[in-house]
């Protein structure tokens, strides 16, 4: 609840009109960033709990046999920058997951941009099913100014499909044997195969 | 040379022979559209006098003279299975991406404007504007808290009858969600991903401020220009608009059910949360 708070509180602040485009001195914005991150990380420590308690709970209930306690704890990270396609995690994995928690009350299809190096890679769903993906680029400006301390020249577009309503689907994205990106768009075909069956 | 077409099966939108949109089909209407970018020149006034102070951090105050800034874009287009792209370039400064998602129906143009240029001594305030066929009649609506839908009529207010003197920013009305205009046929609707300043100067129009780089002050208590040199060069700044256009009444969804789920799913997002997995395997992470 404080973390809440502090979150609602920083929000409140943010209601005054300098923190609106193009109203305030840019040293106004990077502080109201720096509110924002610092009520961010207070909740990411909630939404890391949320997340590792119905992951938990479904591996429990998904293996009938498994009789030890799950004591994986996932490394559930916000990445605050997407807006700007930045994610350290993404441009510098191997292998990642993205998982996707819809806070609404009812399901949602949401086109996933992710922020990759230039790689070719591969997107797995929870059903074995590789899910289609696209590459496209990160736009630059023209003047090749510099705007975002990344390196990630692409973006990994995919579609997370029925989110269930407050609940979360999770992918598996893993880097391929390189081939030159030549912006035909990569095309994962979707597999014939029936998923593996999955009780729910 | 000839207008390209990029879409789905909701909504498909025509770029002419100038790399610039031209129309779109959405809902069962096709409709002339056209986006372009625009500045303003910033107001240089008499800090002195209250009524006359420059355009500023606290007042936006453009001149009332609107300069088109390209008239055309160099575009490279990507098509691939899960969304159709076009990159324009328009200038050194300013360029977008027009895109239209496989399953979606609506247009997302996500800009990138900057470092406004200055070189020549003046203020500039940059608008994206949306130029259509709609008989608007002068009545547009804007959001102001995300959930009321309020109805705007040009150079009038509801209590009073105003005689504006600018006539540019007396029509300006903050933007939480979204804005929109419509006639008997066609109801054209852009969102915003963040709070930003909207008007409908000219019937069949809508235009959003999206970028401002000022060199006076306001005389409000700042005393400095919203001149940014944080980076050495300027800001650059980069966002969203989605466009939602159909008819004004019917349909499953309506076009307004549309708007609201958008804007939903826009300023609701779904959140992603990332983890390395270098250290599993895809069997052990299932």
């Amino acid at each position: 609840e404080s973390h809440l708070t502090f979150m609602r509180e920083t929000m409140g602040i943010l209601q005054h009109h300098d923190a609106i485009t193009g109203t305030e001195k840019q040293k106004v914005a990077f502080d109201y960033a720096k509110q924002l991150a610092v009520a961010f990380r207070a909740c990411e420590i909630n939404s890391r709990l949320i997340l590792n308690t119905i992951v938990s709970g479904n591996v429990k209930a998904l293996s009938k046999s498994y009789d030890g306690e799950w004591d994986h704890q996932f490394e559930f990270k916000n990445c605050l920058n997407l807006n700007i396609s930045q994610c350290d995690i993404s441009e510098n994995s191997q292998q990642f997951t993205v998982t996707v928690y819809n806070p609404l009350s009812h399901s949602t299809f949401q086109y996933v941009r992710v922020p990759v190096m230039d790689a070719d890679y591969q997107v797995m769903d929870y059903r074995n099913i590789p899910t289609e993906s696209q590459m496209v680029p990160v736009p630059s400006p023209i003047n090749h100014i510099k705007y975002r301390s990344s390196n990630a020249t692409n973006e990994l577009v995919f579609l997370a499909a029925e989110v269930p309503p407050l609940g979360y689907k999770s992918y598996f994205i893993s880097k391929q044997a390189r081939f030159p990106t030549k912006f035909t768009p990569v095309v994962h075909m979707v597999s014939d195969q029936p998923p593996a069956s999955v009780e729910e | 040379n000839d207008p390209i077409t990029i879409g789905n099966k909701y909504i498909n939108i025509t770029i002419d022979n100038n790399g610039l949109l031209s129309s779109v089909s959405s809902n069962g209407i096709t409709t002339p559209v056209s986006q372009k970018f625009f500045y303003y020149d910033a107001a240089i006034g008499n800090n002195m006098a209250f009524v006359n102070r420059s355009s500023g951090a606290y007042i936006f105050r453009p001149n009332n003279t609107i300069h088109l800034i390209a008239e055309k874009a160099s575009i490279h287009i990507f098509r691939g299975p899960a969304v159709d792209e076009i990159h324009q370039i328009f200038n050194d400064w300013i360029s977008q991406v027009i895109r239209v998602y496989k399953n979606e129906n609506h247009i997302e143009f996500e800009w990138m404007i900057g470092p406004i240029p200055i070189d020549d001594g003046v203020g500039k305030e940059i608008v994206t504007r949306f130029d259509s066929d709609i008989k608007s009649n002068g009545v547009f609506f804007t959001d102001s808290n995300g959930r009321e839908e309020i109805r705007r009529k040009r150079n009038e207010r509801d209590t009073w009858t105003p005689n504006l003197l600018e006539k540019v920013a007396g029509n300006y009305y903050p933007l939480t969600a979204k804005i929109a205009i419509e006639d008997q046929k066609t109801r054209m609707a852009v969102l915003v991903d963040r709070a930003q300043g909207g008007s409908s100067l000219k019937d069949g129009s809508i235009e959003i401020m999206i970028h401002r780089r000022l060199l006076h002050d306001d005389a409000f208590g700042v005393e400095e220009a919203l001149n940014e040199t944080a980076f050495g060069s300027g800001l650059i700044v980069r966002g969203q608009h989605y466009l939602v256009l159909g008819p004004p009444t019917g349909g499953i969804p309506s076009t307004k059910a549309q708007e609201r789920f958008l804007q939903m799913e826009k300023l609701l997002p779904n959140w992603l949360f990332f983890s390395n997995a270098d250290q599993w395997s895809y069997s052990e992470w299932r």
